[in-house]
C-alpha cells in the first residue's frame, strides 16, 4: 500500500458515498445515468469475485464488501425506490457499445486465459469507459449539479492518483500491471476536459454549464 | 519487472 493507492481509494470512496448521499437525501436521481451505475455495479461484481476465494488484508476485503453494497444499494435507489425522478430522456447511452468491445478485447488481450482472470480483466477494461453514460447525459442536460459534479470530480481524481501509484509500484517495488495501466489512462483522460470545466466553474462557485 | 496477477488492487 502506498499513500497515492491509498488516497485513490478515499477518493474512490468519496465519492461513491457522495452520490449515494445526494440520491437518498434530495429522494431524486434527477442528472444521474443510472446506465453507468449499471456499469459500475457490473465493473465491481466482475473485479470483486475473488472476495470469497482469496484475502488479501482486511482493508481490501472490507473495501470490496462497502463498494459493492454501496453500488447496488445506488442502483436500488434509482431503478426501484426513486424510480419516477429517474431521466430516461437524457440516459440513453448504447453501453451495449461499451460492453460488447470489453468482453471482446478482455477475451484477446489478458494475462491469464482463466475465467476469474477474463472477468477481472474485463472488469478493468469496462471501468475506463463506464463513466461515458454519465458524461454523456451532463454533455446533454448541458449542465450538472455541483454535488454531481464533486462526485465525478472525485471519481476521476481516484484513477488519476492510481496511475501515481502505479508510477511508484513501478519504481520501488519494480511491479506493474500494463492492462491496468493502460485502461487507467484511457479512464483519466476522460475526464479531462470535465476536470478543466471543474476547476474554471465550480471551484469558482459557478453551476457546471456545457458550451451549448 | 514481473507482470502484476494476484490482482492485490481494488
Amino acid at each position: 500500500m502506498n499513500i497515492f493507492r491509498l488516497l485513490g481509494d478515499i477518493s474512490h470512496l468519496l465519492a461513491i458515498i457522495i452520490l449515494l448521499r445526494k440520491i437518498w437525501m434530495s429522494r431524486s436521481c434527477a442528472g444521474i445515468s443510472g446506465k453507468s451505475q449499471l456499469l459500475f455495479g457490473l465493473v465491481y461484481t466482475t473485479r470483486y469475485l475473488d472476495l470469497i476465494t482469496s484475502y488479501i488484508s482486511l482493508y481490501n476485503s472490507v473495501m470490496k464488501v462497502v463498494f459493492l453494497a454501496a453500488s447496488y444499494a445506488t442502483i436500488y435507489l434509482m431503478y426501484v425506490k426513486f424510480k419516477a425522478t429517474y431521466d430516461h430522456n437524457h440516459d440513453t447511452f448504447r453501453i451495449e457499445f461499451l460492453v460488447v468491445p470489453a468482453v471482446a478485447l478482455a477475451l484477446l488481450i489478458n494475462h491469464d486465459f482463466q475465467v476469474v482472470e477474463i472477468l477481472w480483466t474485463f472488469s478493468i477494461y469496462l471501468e475506463s469507459v463506464a463513466i461515458l453514460p454519465q458524461l454523456f447525459m451532463v454533455s446533454k442536460t448541458g449542465e450538472a449539479e455541483s454535488i454531481t459534479s464533486h462526485y465525478l470530480f472525485a471519481l476521476g481524481v481516484y484513477r488519476g492518483l492510481y496511475l501515481l501509484n502505479w508510477i511508484y509500484r513501478f519504481w520501488a517495488e519494480d511491479h506493474y500491471d500494463l492492462i491496468a495501466i493502460v485502461a487507467g489512462v484511457v479512464q483519466t483522460v476522460l475526464y479531462c476536459d470535465f476536470f478543466y470545466l471543474y476547476i474554471t466553474k465550480v471551484l469558482r462557485g459557478k453551476k457546471l454549464q456545457l458550451p451549448a | 519487472a514481473e507482470i502484476n496477477n494476484n490482482h492485490d488492487e481494488l
